[in-house]
């Protein structure tokens, strides 16, 4: 069970790095736009 | 400036969003944790019932 | 134009998002089903060790 919890913390780490991601992208894309027009 | 306030408020909304997961995610943890200790009480409960038996 | 450019680039976000979640989500649910299969496993081979002795 320790074991479980230990990885469910290095897979929940690892998707809100993808989260992250997803947010700069969105940063960066609408920033483009912004720009843009 | 309007899209300048939409880009704002899209990343805010999205931040929001972000935040709602992770609060989801650690109650997720501490409720399969405690399934998990559920289980095995349950079972070892049965255990004991059976070598009494 | 730029409002709808910024509208669906929200939009992808937000559903790339829900993808992550769902299959973090699935993937959890996976894990926890065949962690307790696992230790339910382990528990009544034990006890069927007992039993026998």
């Amino acid at each position: 069970a320790v074991r479980y919890l230990e990885e469910e913390d290095k897979r929940s780490q690892k998707l809100l790095q993808r989260l992250d991601t997803h947010i700069e992208e969105l940063k960066t894309e609408s920033e483009r736009t912004v720009d843009k027009y | 400036k309007g899209l300048e306030e939409i880009r704002h408020q899209y990343l805010r909304a999205v931040n929001k969003i972000r935040g709602d997961m992770m609060h989801y995610i650690q109650e997720s943890k501490k409720r399969a944790a405690e399934m998990i200790r559920a289980e095995v009480l349950k079972e070892r409960q049965q255990t004991a019932r059976k070598m009494r038996k």
